[in-house]
């Protein structure tokens, strides 16, 4: 009889877990809908940028590379391999098949 | 007795699936947060200054940053099309997304960690519709934990 | 173009989430472990 009850129990659990599911499910594209018309919208485009003591600000004393791509460009990190004298090779390959990529460097001194 | 270890396994399933799910939707929520704020942000240091910043003093959303050791020696290679691009460090790197940035900038009131004033709780709720402003309050004060359910 | 799944990391600009990005930056601070 236990699980009996215990059957019951979890099956109205799943029910249950189904519809939050569901409710999640619609939450997320309203949110990703919304984002979308908020990032889209002609009055919000210009104001959507950041200075560069901002971004300075974020990350201190490094070298910084702002890359501004089309969407779909594709981002390569090759896994770094050691080469002569323990020194590892670190790499980053873009590629862009739409537009042109542009790269700032921003160096704080 | 199978059918309840069966069903048992499978609550466990959607236990994991919805937490996934309730982690995005934080996420999201973040972004939409940042974003306006970032947007209210400069609208009013315009209108202050009566001028929009200098063009090549500013970064447009959306953007990546890499970033590494200023001791880091970077060699770039560029396609004469500037389509393709390598870069080669001697040292290791980091890269971020504009909404990583957003949040460091502080744009995401704290949520992001779990720590936001009362003040900026209550302005990150006028930013997101009604029905999710029950996720922002618990954001707060720390990720969602509860399998939360409001109204479709 | 000697790059597969199994020698590097990708990542689509406006198209993968976040998470791909903490991805790659644990493989770099773990030297490609």
């Amino acid at each position: 009889r236990e699980i009996g009850d215990r059957l019951i129990e979890l099956k109205s659990e799943l029910e249950d877990l189904e519809m939050r599911e569901c409710v999640l499910d619609q939450q997320r594209v309203w949110v990703q809908q919304s984002i979308k018309n908020v990032t889209e919208d002609s009055h919000n485009l210009p104001l959507a940028y950041v200075k560069h003591e901002d971004i300075c600000g974020c990350f201190k004393d490094d070298t910084l590379l702002a890359v501004r791509a089309p969407s779909g460009t594709q981002l390569d990190v090759p896994i770094p391999e050691a080469v002569q004298n323990d020194q590892r090779k670190y790499q980053i390959h873009l590629k862009s098949t739409i537009g042109p990529i542009d790269v700032l460097l921003i160096n704080q001194d | 007795a199978q059918e309840c270890q069966n069903l048992e396994v499978e609550r466990q399933r959607r236990l994991e699936r919805i937490k996934q799910k309730q982690g995005q939707l934080q996420e999201l929520i973040l972004q939409q947060i940042a974003f306006k704020r970032l947007v209210q942000r400069n609208r009013a240091a315009e209108q202050h200054a009566g001028r929009a910043p200098p063009p090549n003093s500013v970064i447009n959303l959306p953007f990546i940053i890499v970033n590494t050791s200023k001791r880091t020696v970077i060699d770039c290679s560029i396609s004469n099309d500037k389509f393709e691009y390598l870069f080669n460090f001697d040292n290791m790197f980091e890269i971020h997304d504009d909404i990583e940035v957003l949040k460091r900038m502080g744009m995401a009131c704290g949520l992001e960690a779990g720590r936001c004033s009362p003040e900026d709780l209550k302005e990150a709720r006028a930013l997101v519709p009604k029905a999710l402003e029950p996720y922002v309050t618990e954001m707060a004060t720390g990720p969602i934990t509860n399998v939360y359910m409001t109204g479709a | 173009s000697c790059l597969t799944p199994n020698s590097a990391y990708t990542y689509r600009i406006n198209g993968s989430p976040s998470k791909e990005l903490t991805d790659i930056n644990r493989m770099i601070r773990q030297g490609g472990v």
